[in-house]
């Protein structure tokens, strides 16, 4: 463990912890894309198949239970709880799914590291991963207005993935056979994602100015 | 395990 995977895991953790906050105080998901959300708890899902088979740490199964648990309900206050589930825009959030999750399994069966259920369900969590942003960020564009919560989550999810970049450099020069290009690639490519959202929340946040998306 | 040092991750 080391500091930038530390930082990567706890800003993870803060962005969910945002979002969260932000449904339960606010009983609102307004500006929140569900499609987003159900991808986050698919890409939990398929990456900690083996939570309860190989354990790590303490740490790693708690932190994994609580990623599960809070996408996971996430997921289930938008669609299901009778408040929250009103203000969710089901008519400005229509990116499909399948868009995204199709080529992802197609990537994982064809590119992974062992042609095995796990190992490609695996894979398939760092692509999904990746790209499981974009329909937040398209209903973001569209609504046009982002409400200081939702950029924050945008925000530090995607400094999350930052950071953990950092963490990947750091463990290449400090152990060994450390050489994971999928992770590397998938993980650059999610942060690469987020780049012009950073670009426009700090021109916001320099002016403080709201924080528009071109459209 | 040390067999998949990357799952160390989250």
């Amino acid at each position: 463990m080391n500091i930038f995977r530390l930082a990567g895991d706890m800003t993870h953790l803060a962005s969910v912890l945002v979002l969260l906050l932000k449904i339960h105080t606010i009983k609102s998901c307004a500006g929140i894309s569900l499609k987003t959300q159900e991808l986050y708890a698919l890409v939990f899902a398929t990456r900690y198949l083996d939570i309860f088979t190989n354990y790590i740490s303490f740490y790693n199964t708690i932190m994994k239970l609580i990623f599960l648990g809070s996408s996971f309900s996430i997921v289930w206050y938008i669609k299901r709880h009778k408040i929250v589930h009103r203000s969710y825009d089901k008519d400005q959030d229509t990116f499909r799914h399948w868009f995204i999750v199709l080529p992802c399994l197609v990537l994982a069966l064809l590119i992974n590291e062992r042609f095995t259920f796990k190992e490609v369900m695996w894979t398939f969590s760092l692509y999904l991963e990746a790209v499981a942003i974009l329909p937040q960020l398209v209903l973001l564009q569209r609504t046009r207005n982002i409400d200081n919560l939702t950029g924050q989550y945008v925000f530090l999810l995607g400094a999350y993935r930052a950071l953990y970049i950092l963490n990947w450099i750091y463990r290449y020069f400090t152990e060994d056979h450390y050489i994971h290009w999928i992770t590397w690639i998938a993980g650059l490519v999610q942060t690469l994602l987020y780049a012009d959202f950073f670009y426009y929340y700090f021109q916001s946040w320099k002016n403080n100015a709201k924080l528009e998306l071109p459209a | 395990n040390s067999r998949h040092p990357r799952k160390d991750e989250l």
